[in-house]
């Protein structure tokens, strides 16, 4: 099974992610 | 003809013919693989391998609703308690399960398999990021996240999929509070956008069998609508979703969407084979997998009434919905 977001952000908004990580619910996804 | 009917004729070995085929196959996709190993080591990033149309349709044409659906009732049964534990550790050792992080550790509590996919968490387990505007929703493996461009989303690098297909047709704007102040749109990303200077961005969570498969609010929104809609389940694993172009537009999903403090934001939950049906915790009236609805269209529901004008609020980190399997 798969979550997928989309959503509306200001530009400055950055994710603090890398592909193939493995993430934790409750965990930063990115910051403005 | 009439040296076939003598028996005369050469006879057709079924096993015979899979093995070439089968071995054929497989060389040809071994080679494939030579050659991408081979670009790698140059330097040059080999471009995703895709199913073709008919590999796609072959796919399509196994009937995983169906099975979906007998696993999920097989997962009903309830196991005799000598049976559990065997079971479940069998499960946990496979898949990786961490149970020391499950609010009952007791393998003898949970009655069946589905039970014990839907386990909760001690409330301690997962502390929710405070500084942070945007959590992630459940425990997993982040496949792609990004901006959207040119109405195209990535499933993984390289491979993506229609936000127009994947979402539908923009009609729950009505339900939507916030007025547009952005200019004519040219596009259906840009109806999306309602805030002159925001962009569209997107993340892909995807959960494996020994992951938790609650999932939680990823921040402080409002639900207006809900989207159903009924498809294929098949795999949605990593190396499928790089192998299947417009993988999540194919399979069952269910479509959120709201507002947050920046405007538009919408969650989805993507069914797959063994995790078939989704529930949300604030909408009894949604039934996923169900024989009742076919493939192709989609069921609209709206949380906006003359009596709830607010839709559904929910908190960062509260729980929205569960994957059950079948």
């Amino acid at each position: 099974s798969t979550i997928v977001l989309l959503f509306e952000a200001p530009r400055d908004f950055t994710f603090s992610l890398k592909p193939g990580q493995k993430i934790r619910f409750g965990e930063a996804l990115g910051t403005m | 003809l009439s040296a076939a009917a003598l028996g005369l004729g050469p006879r057709v070995r079924p096993l015979h013919l899979l093995l070439a085929t089968g071995g054929g196959y497989l060389s040809y996709d071994q080679y494939g693989r030579y050659k991408d190993r081979q670009l790698e080591s140059m330097g040059i990033e080999a471009p995703p391998r895709l199913a073709n149309k008919t590999q796609v349709a072959l796919y399509k044409s196994i009937p995983t609703r169906l099975l979906s659906r007998a696993w999920g009732r097989l997962n009903q049964v309830e196991l005799p308690t000598w049976l559990r534990k065997p079971i479940y550790s069998l499960y946990i050792w496979t898949f990786g399960v961490n149970m020391k992080e499950a609010a009952v550790e007791d393998l003898h509590h949970y009655r069946n398999l589905s039970e014990f996919f839907r386990r909760k968490l001690k409330p301690q387990a997962r502390p929710v990021c405070d500084s942070h505007c945007v959590i992630s929703p459940a425990d997993g493996k982040i496949l792609h996240f990004g901006r959207v461009r040119n109405c195209e989303v990535e499933q993984v690098k390289g491979v993506t999929y229609s936000l127009e297909t994947f979402l539908g047709p923009q009609t729950w704007a009505e339900s939507l509070a916030s007025s547009r102040k952005v200019a004519e749109p040219s596009s259906f990303q840009d109806m999306l956008v309602t805030k002159e200077g925001n962009e569209l961005f997107h993340c892909v969570v995807y959960l494996a069998p020994g992951d938790y498969h609650c999932f939680h609010s990823p921040t402080d929104w409002r639900v207006a609508h809900r989207r159903h809609f009924p498809g294929s389940l098949m795999s949605v694993n990593p190396g499928v979703a790089r192998w299947i172009k417009e993988l999540f537009c194919h399979n069952e999903r269910v479509v959120l969407c709201g507002e947050w403090t920046h405007g538009f934001f919408s969650l989805t939950a993507v069914g797959a084979t063994n995790v078939g049906s989704i529930r949300i915790y604030f909408d009894k009236e949604l039934h996923t997998n169900s024989p009742r609805y076919s493939k192709g269209s989609y069921n609209d529901f709206s949380y906006v009434s003359n009596g709830n004008q607010e839709g559904v609020c929910m908190r960062k980190g509260e729980h929205l919905g569960e994957f059950n399997l079948g």
